[in-house]
């Protein structure tokens, strides 16, 4: 069902 | 230092019930605008945004901003010893190492105090961008969190598709496979029993039941929950409470 992506890629680290 | 009293040991109860599946420790952020937390899930995929309003507390005192590292584990514990209906004041003094919290009875006769030791967390803030989100669907709380629980049987995952004709959410697995389809509802004399859906384009994604699941642990908090979609970006479910909001964020499954 597909594979998990993270927040990591969609949010920015300030 | 802060002082913030709360006139429901319920909120912070329910609040606490909310995130401490998903979240082991965390900085409570204080400042003159209130009590909010940031938080990661250990893996990345699940963020929990919390906001205690200052109006919320009566009253409501910081001088100057205050992270306040706190296992959650044992602040639910503490949180056990208070009543729904006990009055919280939380304390804090400028550069802390404890927090001190007292429960009130409401007619006073019953006074509980503790104090919980405070750890240090360095915790990255992640930058959520402001996103114009192509689809928001509010919903009953309780229906949201029947549909995850249900679908959850049937499957890891669930797909969400929001169109003009609904939003449908369906699962399949080795058993075989599920579906709820919201079609828009007013019920102007109880609005926390409607669905509405507001949509600029359709949108579909796919996401854990698991983190799902978790989020609706904070149904007690509000009688509606609202989702707010885009094609390839984290889902945003928030739960809104007097003096507040508690905020979830998802990352979608994608097509390996």
């Amino acid at each position: 069902t597909g594979k998990q992506s993270t927040l990591l890629g969609f949010f920015n680290k300030p | 230092m802060l002082e913030a009293r709360l006139a429901q040991a319920a909120v912070l109860k329910k609040t606490l019930d909310a995130i401490k599946e998903l979240v082991t420790d965390a900085n409570f952020d204080c400042s003159d605008g209130g009590i909010s937390l940031q938080a990661m899930d250990n893996s990345h995929v699940a963020l929990v945004s919390l906001l205690l309003r200052a109006d919320g507390f009566e009253p409501y005192r910081c001088d100057r901003n205050l992270a306040l590292g706190i296992n959650l584990n044992s602040l639910s514990k503490v949180l056990r010893s208070a009543q729904n209906e006990d009055i919280i004041t939380l304390k804090a003094a400028d550069d802390p190492d404890n927090l001190s919290l007292t429960f009130e009875s409401q007619n006073q006769d019953r006074i509980s105090e503790y104090e919980m030791k405070l750890m240090d967390i360095d915790q990255e803030h992640l930058g959520i961008p402001e996103t114009a989100y192509a689809a928001v669907i509010t919903m009953p709380a309780a229906e949201f969190q029947r549909i995850c629980r249900d679908l959850s049987g049937i499957s890891e995952s669930v797909t969400i598709d929001a169109s003009k004709d609904g939003v449908k959410f369906a699962s399949a697995g080795d058993i075989g496979n599920g579906s709820v389809t919201l079609k828009q509802t007013h019920n102007p004399e109880e609005p926390a029993l409607s669905t509405s859906i507001e949509l600029s384009e359709s949108v579909t994604l796919t996401f854990s039941l698991k983190y799902l699941v978790n989020f609706t642990k904070a149904t007690p908090l509000a009688g509606a929950v609202t989702l707010q979609m885009s094609n390839d970006v984290p889902l945003l479910v928030e739960y809104k409470m007097e003096g507040g909001y508690l905020r979830y964020y998802l990352a979608p499954k994608i097509q390996d």
